[in-house]
């Protein structure tokens, strides 16, 4: 399985629909503070089926949605898709690419595509299972996460082992 | 269950020397149940020692030392069961340029099996990319992404051609 | 004590604002206390928007921008009662270029009456400096301390001359 | 007030007797991770009359003390002084330097002296306060404090205000 492309519309800063294109290797994503970096690493965790807000940041999933800026009003719902091939038929699915997709809504529901088709959250999960791929599967790394799993406090690290497991 | 996080257990930490010893070009590092008889209950100890210094508690270690074992033990886990792909994001900030190299190489030999995603500020970082991604704002608040620059297209200090 | 205390939060939260409007160009921030009526036990609450961005919640914030206005407040508080001298230990590490700059000409502005001593690994931060000190462990485990070389000892490119 | 110089002997990694020099303006210190640097900070704070050893990443006063290498025996005790000119007085003391000085020995417990005669730690606390010198003055900044600041818990920007009142 690859990474094909990410897209996001209205998910936090990226108010237009933007796309990412991944390539084999090492990319690097670049910018000044707070154009939106660690918003694209939300937005993979977030559209592999994360649940809790604050692990991107919020206090409500609906506070991803794009909130408007000085120049820009705030929309209603936020989007992001992620593509991945799927040759290897490592996820368990006769598609040789394979489409996921989250909406959120003011409300703060959630809805879940594969392949543009409806499904539930537990069809995303059920899908990536012993994938690797998946909203718990330490492909995302960031520095919080540093001080979480040196803590002196046993309990949060004894958290991030089972959650991996 | 408990069978699965005993083997589990000790991929991690097998993983988590291996790659500790990497980063800190020997060292010593361990992992353990305070408990062994509770697994599923039982405090996990951490221990780390980088090469030549006396083995002290986690605490007493530097910012980058501490950044490079917990990166250690991560990606211990990460490993265990590996996904196509795996994002950092600014792990290097609190890296020395030694210890950036060090963390390039590790990424270097993972590749071919794994597309990392690197956010950074780090011009050697970026240098030893093969794709970069350049994030903006040219409108305040609103994000969009320029173009793939390849390595080659940018000069010797890593600024774009 | 009361009055102390609000005597020192309106002064602390003056200099907020002001420094923050410096680090960001712009931008507001702002700083209260969620019951007036009993400041001793009072949340603070805090609150700040980077120009042209839409207030939000700090947690919404860039590591970045957290930094620059967690500089802002800390260094808010420390200018109420003003020491002869201030330690920085690598706040700038989350910090891009342009920030970068910014935190520099902070430093300069103060530093006719305050001796900074800013622990870094920024190129840019060192060049700044009037002093630089470096720390090396030659033996194993044990520090010493090698040497003033003043800014223009130093290549342009940051390197030791 | 300027500060003039620290001496450190038995501290954390300062196993031998290390002096810095100060100057007017801003001096950076540089150095590979683990060199020291932010033990340098510690010492600053510590000699100021730091009481908890968690500010200074320890779970007990006693690790401060140099506790050997692969190369190197354990010592006994930990020193740090601070020397501070006060041709200004703001130390409110008849004399043009002064120096402070702190020992912790394998018990745990300190010795605190001004100008070579040994105090009691309120000495080194009473002669601070107000000038901005001094333990929780805010005069030593690290990055943990960031996050500590703008902590949605709010008891711990609390707290952090009503050490600098
Ligand atoms: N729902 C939202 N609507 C609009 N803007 C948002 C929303 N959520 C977050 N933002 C904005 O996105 C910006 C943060 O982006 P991000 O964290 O991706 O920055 P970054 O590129 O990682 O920067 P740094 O280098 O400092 O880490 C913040 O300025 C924040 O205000
Ligand atoms: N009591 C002690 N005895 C001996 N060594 C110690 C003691 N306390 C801490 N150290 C060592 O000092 C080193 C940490 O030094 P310090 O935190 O000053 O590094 P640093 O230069 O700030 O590095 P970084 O750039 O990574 O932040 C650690 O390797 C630690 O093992
Ligand atoms: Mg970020
Ligand atoms: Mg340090």
């Amino acid at each position: 399985m690859k990474l094909k492309a990410l897209r996001l519309h209205g998910f936090k800063s990226f108010a237009d629909a933007t796309e990412v294109q991944f390539h084999d290797g090492i990319t690097a994503v670049v910018g000044p503070n707070g154009c939106g970096k660690s918003n694209i690493s939300d937005a993979i965790r977030w559209v592999l089926g994360e649940q809790r807000p604050s692990a991107i940041r919020g206090g409500k999933m609906e506070e991803a949605i794009f909130q408007g800026s000085l120049g820009r009003r705030p929309v209603n719902r936020g989007a992001v898709s992620l593509t991945v091939s799927n040759e290897d038929r490592l996820l368990p699915i006769a598609f040789q690419e394979v489409e996921l997709g989250r909406t959120v809504y003011r409300d703060g529901g959630s809805e879940y595509t594969i392949n543009r088709s409806a499904c539930r959250l537990r069809d995303v999960v059920d899908l990536c299972r012993d994938t690797g791929l998946g909203a718990n599967a330490y492909s995302v790394i960031e520095s919080r996460m540093i001080d979480a799993i040196l803590s002196d406090r046993a309990e949060e690290r004894r958290a991030m082992f089972e959650e991996a497991s | 269950a408990t069978g699965l996080f005993f083997d589990t257990f000790d991929q991690i930490r097998a993983n988590f020397q291996q790659t500790f010893e990497r980063l800190f070009q020997g060292g010593e590092a361990d992992l353990w149940l305070a408990d062994p008889d509770d697994p599923l209950e039982s405090q996990i100890e951490i221990h780390a020692s980088p090469r030549g210094k006396k083995t002290q508690r986690i605490d007493l270690l530097s910012g980058g030392e501490r950044a490079l074992t917990a990166l250690s033990l991560l990606f211990g886990i990460y490993l265990v069961k590996p996904s196509p792909f795996c994002v950092l994001d600014e792990v290097d900030a609190p890296l020395d340029e030694s210890n950036i190299e060090r963390f390039i190489r590790l990424l270097q030999e993972f590749k071919a099996d794994t597309q990392f995603v690197v956010i950074t500020h780090n011009p050697r970082t970026i240098e030893a990319a093969d794709w970069i991604y350049g994030v903006t704002m040219e409108e305040p608040g609103v994000s969009n992404i320029v173009g793939v620059r390849l390595e080659d297209a940018l000069d010797v200090s890593g600024n774009a051609a």
